[in-house]
């Protein structure tokens, strides 16, 4: 564990707290997707099927448990909570997420680092996790004023994977140089993604002015 | 290839 590795996990729980802050102080997901939140439980359910035959440490255990519970929450509040899913923006959050599985779903078919069942959807995982912000960030851009909550969860959420990219060059020089090529890229790409965002978050924080992405 | 890539991150 390094001290960049910490500080993109902490990030991340943070971003999922802040979520679930959202959701129950305010008892509203307006502005959410719940596209990205079902693709992140099959993000964490297909990442963590090693998590009770290999233990690594308390942390790890933890930590999976903390990610798969707070994820699913979240999807059963928009769904089935009955004042919560009033306010979900059904009819704006139309991403055919499906159209983002199953492409990633066939890559990691093809490109693993060893065909079996555990490894394949470890690799669909990172796969999927790279592009599952998509329908939020189409939703940011549909929904006219963006909240302050929703701003820093997503925002949080693009941190945490480019605070692992500093990991992993920091694994890479301290140990012996092992390559990681299909969590690089696609940390890369999910990083990306949010580049714009980014831009007019951090313009928005600068100018003290409401958070507005272009149409 | 061989190089085992232990699976120690979240």
């Amino acid at each position: 564990m390094n001290v960049f590795r910490l500080a993109g996990d902490m990030t991340h729980l943070l971003s999922i707290i802040i979520l679930l802050l959202k959701i129950r102080a305010t008892k509203s997901c307006t502005g959410i997707s719940l596209k990205t939140q079902e693709l992140y439980v099959i993000v964490f359910l297909t990442r963590y099927l090693d998590l009770f035959t290999k233990y690594i440490s308390f942390y790890n255990t933890t930590m999976k448990l903390v990610f798969l519970g707070t994820s699913i929450s979240i999807v059963w509040y928009m769904r089935y909570h009955k004042v919560v899913k009033q306010t979900y923006n059904k009819d704006q959050d139309t991403f055919r997420h499906y159209f983002l599985a199953i492409p990633c779903f066939l890559l990691a078919l093809l490109i693993h680092h060893e065909f079996t069942v555990i490894e394949v959807l470890w690799t669909f995982s990172i796969y999927l996790e790279a592009v599952a912000i998509l329908p939020q960030l189409v939703l940011l851009q549909r929904s006219r004023n963006i909240d302050n909550l929703t701003g820093n969860y997503v925002f949080l959420l693009g941190a945490y994977r480019a605070l692992y990219l500093v990991n992993w060059v920091y694994r890479y020089f301290t140990e012996n140089h092992l390559v990681r090529w299909i969590p690089w890229l696609s940390g890369l790409v999910q990083t990306t993604l949010y580049a714009d965002f980014f831009y007019y978050y951090i313009k928005s924080w600068k100018n003290n002015e409401k958070l507005q992405l272009p149409a | 290839t061989d190089t085992y890539i232990p699976k120690d991150e979240l």
